[in-house]
């Protein structure tokens, strides 16, 4: 069995089971999963002759040559020591199982073994107690894998070769996720080597970078003439294109706000001295755009306290006025809040509609009542030539430049009105006075 | 117009010269692009003219000073009911010339209302007919060259049948009256519409509206006692005046 793969899971029953056992049985089943597996076995059904300390038949349970338990009786006997429902756990991938009969079997009880199922369960091995006076599986992270388990190091600290020891190492530290933490290596507790170490957090642009110190900031300073200095130990806080400053004391510097969306720490201690070092917390906002302004006859949707980075405006015109740009009507207008702090197009301007010229009368014509250049809610009334054309009764005369930009009647037409011919009507009607 | 008036200018601005092959006839313009006048204007032994001999004079009172510039039909729709191959049949003698282009209405140009449907005439009802048509001076016909008019008198229809039938019994020839004809005169003779006047209109007016009551057709001489004019009935071609209208 133990020349074959390793089995997950599997069954073992004893001879003829569910018939009666046989006697002078000797049977061993040599149960293996894989490494880093464990097998736990669970009897669903033991019925055994039972006996006092099961002298005479018995299934007995070993690992390493190690008696786990042996076994005898079944559920309802008084005599003999019944497995139970629970099951039993290797400490180890193999696990050894002996069944053996005597030469006699009862006569009114014919006892019909044992069936058990088995299945291989993961190891923590990251959970195990270092045995005493060794050192732990991992001296730093410790991480479980199905069937076996993976060491790791602290930021600042590489694997060594031997997967399993951590060696100090800190001038990778390129963080790009837009929160974090940083510590110094080991901290809270103080390195007693010389240290360079870089870190470098680099977000995208139209984000910025704030640090947040913990209150437990120690970096030795050294007194001089001018009062303490960051001469040996130091951390450096770089930010593009405004300086760079040390830091070093026992005070935190709480939250800077870097306004930037690099920023480059150097932390540098010599192999003298005693500097605890340091850790924090750093969050990035969206960079801010100008307010964008107000609008003349028109409003800058949503209205906010503060625009951000990716945030986007829109501007809509009042009724009867349109989105003029260049000299261009638009038909919507959005800009949005760029990572230099600009936004990506200025703002529009809003300028009233118009109707264009009226539609001319045939024989009639038209006057502005109100407004001019054909301009939102001019109004305009047509009218015949008259006496010669005049307009059916009831028709509508006035039309109003609309937000639609069509002329249009208080009853919704859109169509002037027809100048129809008067008939029979003479301006110079033949009359005569004499009798 | 024998016994009539000069009318003044722009009095009658529905009045309508037409000019056809040489002989003067009337019309009377009824919308921008349509002028209605007698089918026997417009018919000659050959049958229907061609329109381009039809020349069409309108706003004028006086044809001494003739614009050069005449209009003519762009097409002409004779009452298919009109066969007077003898000229002794005036029945439906009615027609429409349809312009090109529509008239632009002035003081001088404009049209006359049409009756109502189903209006008729009353006996003794004054009407008004126009014309470019001789007229008479001392019992001689002479020609005019002025828009003139006379007033006449709307003639009972037995009447106008029995003065016809008299004529009739001295000149066979002498055509029948038919309902889509009335009659309009004086017993006494005198006044009357007269050659070249054919086609113009015979208006009436309500409150100082005038609409279009007849079509000057025919008569036996003219101002002569005893007998009338006579002249198409429009209200009986309302129904042709509008289908043709509406079909062109």
């Amino acid at each position: 069995l133990l020349e074959t793969e390793p089995q997950m899971y599997g069954e073992v029953r004893s001879p003829l089971y569910p018939q009666p056992y046989a006697p002078n049985l000797q049977e061993q089943w040599d149960l293996h999963v894989p490494e880093g597996f464990q097998i736990r076995i669970t009897f669903t059904h033991l019925d055994i002759e039972a006996s006092a300390g099961c002298h005479y038949d018995a299934l007995t349970v070993l690992f390493d040559g190690k008696v786990l338990g042996k076994f005898c009786g079944n559920e309802n006997s008084a005599d003999g020591n019944h497995p139970g429902s629970e099951p039993l756990l290797s400490p180890g991938n193999t696990l050894t199982l002996i069944f053996k009969t005597d030469s006699t079997n009862p006569e009114r009880h014919q006892n019909v073994g044992f069936l058990a199922h088995y299945q291989a369960i993961d190891i923590d091995e990251c959970a195990a107690e270092p045995e005493e006076d060794k050192e732990p599986l991992c001296p730093q992270i410790c991480l479980n894998t199905l069937g076996t388990y993976m060491c790791s190091c602290h930021h600042g600290y590489k694997l060594r070769s031997d997967q399993r020891t951590c060696v100090l190492s800190c001038n990778d530290g390129l963080f790009s996720e837009p929160e974090g933490h940083l510590a110094s290596p080991g901290y809270p507790n103080p390195e007693h080597q010389a240290l360079t170490c870089q870190y470098i957090i680099s977000v995208p642009a139209g984000f910025t970078v704030s640090l947040n110190f913990s209150d437990n900031f120690q970096i030795e300073s050294t007194i001089t003439d001018q009062g303490p200095e960051c001469l040996y130990h130091w951390l450096q806080v770089t930010i593009p294109g405004r300086g760079t400053v040390k830091l070093c004391g026992e005070k935190s510097p709480g939250l800077i706000d870097t306004n930037s969306n690099t920023v480059t720490l150097d932390y540098y201690i010599d192999s003298d001295g005693w500097s605890r070092g340091w850790s924090l917390d750093y969050s990035t906002h969206r960079v801010e755009c100008p307010f964008p302004g107000t609008l003349t006859n028109g409003r800058v949707t949503p209205s906010l306290s503060r625009y951000l980075y990716r945030d986007y405006i829109y501007v809509r015109c009042d009724t009867g006025y349109k989105l003029m740009m260049d000299g261009e009507e638009l038909p919507s207008f959005s800009a949005m809040c760029q990572s230099n702090r600009q936004w990506h197009l200025p703002l529009p301007e809003c300028h009233i509609t118009d109707c264009g010229e009226p539609k001319m009368l045939l024989n009639g014509g038209f006057q502005f009542l109100s407004g001019m250049h054909n301009q939102y809610q001019s109004v305009i009334e047509y009218h015949c030539n008259e006496p010669f054309y005049n307009f059916l009764g009831g028709n509508e005369v006035h039309f109003t430049c609309d937000p639609d930009r069509r002329w249009r009647s208080n009853e919704d037409l859109i169509v002037p009105p027809t100048c129809l011919p008067v008939c029979g009507k003479s301006m110079n009607p033949l009359t005569g006075h004499q009798r | 117009i024998i016994g009539g008036n000069n009318a003044e200018p722009n009095s009658i601005p529905w009045q309508v010269l037409l000019s056809i092959n040489g002989k003067r006839a009337g019309g009377m313009i009824i919308a921008d692009r349509w002028i209605l006048t007698a089918a026997h204007v417009l018919t000659s032994t050959e049958g229907p003219i061609l329109s381009n001999n039809v020349r069409i004079f309108m706003g004028l009172t006086v044809i001494d000073t003739l614009p050069t510039s005449a209009v003519y039909p762009a097409s002409i729709h004779i009452h298919p009911g009109y066969v007077n191959p003898g000229l002794v049949d005036f029945n439906n003698d009615i027609a429409l010339l349809r312009l090109e282009h529509p008239l632009t209405f002035s003081i001088s140009v404009m049209p006359i209302c049409l009756p109502e449907g189903g209006s008729t005439l009353v006996n003794g009802h004054m009407g008004i007919v126009s014309g470019f048509g001789v007229t008479n001076d001392q019992n001689r016909k002479i020609l005019t060259n002025r828009l003139k008019y006379v007033e006449l008198p709307v003639v009972d229809q037995e009447i106008c049948r029995a003065s016809i039938a008299a004529e009739r019994s001295k000149n066979p020839n002498t055509p029948l009256l038919s309902d889509n004809m009335f009659c309009a005169g004086f017993p006494e003779g005198g006044r009357d519409s007269c050659q070249g006047d054919s086609g113009s209109p015979f208006s009436m007016s309500n409150n100082n509206r005038f609409w279009a009551a007849g079509i000057v057709s025919w008569g036996i001489d003219c101002g002569r006692e005893g007998t009338y004019g006579v002249y198409t009935s429009i209200a009986n071609y309302l129904s042709w005046i509008n289908k043709t209208m509406n079909e062109n």
